[in-house]
C-alpha cells in the first residue's frame, strides 16, 4: 500500500534521488466516507533512526501542503513562474522524517463523502488526525517505534496540544500496541492559545511599535473582553453570553476601537510587519506610472493606489469573458 | 529572500494537473475542486476556536512525557512574542535555564530562549508568522538543537 503512494518525480523538478517520498489518502472513517491526504517525505539523512514530525498548519481551514510543504519547510519552495520549484536550502527533512497533514476533511485535498462533517471542532479534528495516523503506521510500519513529533503554527496551536492529548489518552487506554504511538514531544509556532491573553498581546505589540495610537491603544485595552469576541457565524453553536453581550456599550465601544486600530494599522502584512504586502504586478507598474507622472507619493498612499488599483482591475477581469486573466493568479485578497 | 507573493506562486503549481497526478491527489470525477491554501468549506466551531488551549497544556504537563518547544516569529503581528510569551510564563512552571540570547550558526543573536521544567520558549528574531519560511536557517538550527536535546 505504501508502494501505492510513492512520488517518484515532482513536475518542475524532475526525479527524487535523495529522499523518498510517498503521498495519497488514508480513510479516518469509514462509514462517513472520510479521508485525509497527506505528502510525506523521508529524512535524507537517517530514516530509521531520525524522528517522525507531524506538521500541521493553522487556520482553521488552512492546508499543510501550502504552507509547510511548499512555502516552508518542505524540500522544494516554488519559483516564481508557479510551474517549477528550487531547492529548499533548510528542508526539516535534513533533521527527521516529515509528514504533513490536511486536516480536518475540506482542507486542501482532504474529502468527506458526509457533506455535514464540514461543520467541525476541535474533538473530531484532534480524534481524525489521530486516527490517520494510527492509519500511516499500518500503511508505514516501518516507523511505529520512531521518536514521533507533533508540530505546526498559528491554529494548530490548537490542533497540536489537542492531539497530543488525544495521543496520550489513547495510549492509557489502549487495548493493543496497535492502538499507540511513540509521541516524544510537541513544537507550536506563533500558536493561537488563549484568546484573550494572544490578542491583548497583540494590541500591545502593535501599540509597542508605533503601528496604532496611544488613544486606540488605551481605548483597546479599557474596553475589549477578547475572551468573548465576534459576531457568532449562522448555524454555529451559541455561547451564551455573546448576543447579550454584543448590544452592551462596552462591547460597542471595543468594537469601534478595533475599527480604528483596523485603519491605523493600514494595509500591513500583519503576519510579518517589517515584510511587503503582495501586489500584483499589472497594478504595481501602473501605481508606478502613477508616481512618475504626479512625483513623490507618500509611501502609504502609494500602496492604497496600489490595491484600489488592483481592485478595480479585478472587478473588470470578472466582469471580461476572458476568465484566464493572469490578474486572477494575482488576487492580493 | 522574501517573497510576498509566494501563496500565489503555491496555488498555482497545485493546480496543475500533472501535480496533481505526480501526488495521487483529486484523481476521482466525482470530487474535482481548484486547490486553495485556506478554504471557507470548513465550518468551524467558533467556541472551540475562542476556548484556552490553557487547560491542556496543564494536562500534557502533568503526564510528564512530552518535550515541548513553543517557538514564536517576533515581527509577527497577528500572534505576536508578546501574548505567546505571557501564557508561558502564566503556566507557572519552574524556570530551569533564565531568558538568555540564543546564536545562531553565524553567530548572530537568532532569538531568545527561557526553559522551564517541561517546556521550552524561544522566540526567533526577525521571523514572522511563518517562521520556517522567513527565518529557515534560524528555524533550522532550533528545531536541530530541540531534536537533539542541546540547551
Amino acid at each position: 500500500a505504501a508502494l501505492q503512494d510513492q512520488v517518484t518525480s515532482m513536475p518542475g523538478w524532475g526525479p527524487l534521488k535523495s529522499f523518498k517520498m510517498f503521498s495519497g489518502y488514508i480513510t479516518v472513517d469509514a462509514a462517513a466516507g472520510r479521508a485525509l491526504f497527506y505528502v510525506f517525505v523521508e529524512s535524507e539523512s537517517d530514516p530509521v533512526a531520525d524522528p517522525l514530525m507531524l506538521w500541521l498548519n493553522g487556520g482553521p481551514g488552512c492546508s499543510s501542503l501550502g504552507g509547510g510543504f511548499m512555502s516552508e519547510l518542505g524540500p522544494f519552495l516554488p519559483n516564481k513562474d508557479g510551474h517549477t520549484l528550487k531547492a529548499n536550502p533548510y528542508p526539516w527533512n535534513k533533521k527527521a522524517s516529515v509528514l504533513f497533514l490536511e486536516s480536518p476533511a475540506f482542507v486542501g485535498w482532504s474529502y468527506s463523502n458526509t457533506s455535514s462533517d464540514a461543520i467541525v471542532g476541535d474533538a473530531r479534528t484532534a480524534k481524525d488526525s489521530r486516527a490517520f495516523l494510527l492509519g500511516f503506521m499500518e500503511r508505514f510500519p516501518q516507523f511505529k517505534s520512531n521518536d514521533l513529533y507533533l508540530s505546526g503554527e498559528s491554529y494548530a496551536g490548537h490542533y497540536v496540544p489537542n492531539l497530543a492529548r488525544e495521543i496520550v489518552r489513547g495510549n492509557r487506554g489502549a487495548r493493543s500496541p496497535r492502538e499507540t504511538l511513540n509521541l516524544k514531544g510537541i513544537l507550536v509556532g506563533n500558536p493561537l492559545t488563549d484568546t484573550a491573553v494572544d490578542n491583548m498581546g497583540a494590541v500591545d505589540f502593535w501599540w509597542h511599535h508605533a503601528m496604532i495610537s496611544d488613544e486606540t491603544a488605551e481605548g483597546i485595552r479599557s474596553n475589549c473582553d477578547f475572551n468573548n469576541i465576534g459576531p457568532l457565524l449562522i448555524g454555529e453553536d451559541v455561547l451564551p453570553t455573546t448576543a447579550d453581550a454584543l448590544t452592551k456599550p462596552r462591547v460597542i465601544a471595543c468594537d469601534e476601537f478595533c475599527d480604528r486600530a483596523m485603519s491605523e494599522l493600514g494595509p500591513i502584512n500583519i503576519y510579518d510587519i517589517y515584510a511587503d504586502v503582495c501586489i500584483p504586478k499589472a497594478a504595481q507598474s501602473e501605481a508606478l506610472a502613477l508616481t512618475r507622472a504626479l512625483g513623490p507619493t507618500p509611501a502609504g498612499l502609494m500602496i492604497r493606489a496600489a490595491v484600489q488599483l488592483s481592485s478595480r482591475e479585478k472587478q473588470e477581469s470578472s466582469n471580461s469573458a476572458d476568465s484566464s486573466s493572469s490578474l486572477t493568479d494575482e488576487d492580493p485578497s | 529572500k522574501y517573497d510576498p507573493c509566494v501563496d500565489n506562486e503555491v496555488e498555482t503549481y497545485m493546480n496543475l494537473p500533472e501535480v496533481q497526478k505526480a501526488l495521487h491527489a483529486n484523481q476521482t470525477v466525482i470530487l474535482p475542486w481548484r486547490w486553495t491554501d485556506c478554504t471557507e468549506k470548513v465550518q468551524y466551531s467558533r467556541s472551540d476556536v475562542l476556548a484556552s488551549m490553557l487547560p491542556v497544556y496543564e494536562e500534557l504537563l502533568a503526564s510528564g512525557s512530552l518535550r515541548i518547544l513553543v517557538f514564536s516569529g517576533d515581527v509577527d503581528g497577528i500572534l505576536p512574542v508578546v501574548g505567546t510569551r505571557r501564557w508561558v510564563s502564566g503556566l507557572g512552571l519552574p524556570i530551569k535555564s533564565a531568558w538568555r540570547p540564543w546564536l545562531s550558526p553565524t553567530r548572530q543573536v537568532g532569538g531568545h530562549v527561557i526553559e522551564y521544567e517541561g517546556l521550552i520558549f524561544a522566540s526567533v528574531r526577525n521571523a514572522g508568522h511563518m517562521v520556517p519560511y522567513v527565518q529557515p536557517e534560524r528555524m533550522f538550527h532550533l528545531l536541530t538543537s530541540f531534536l537533539n536535546e542541546e540547551s
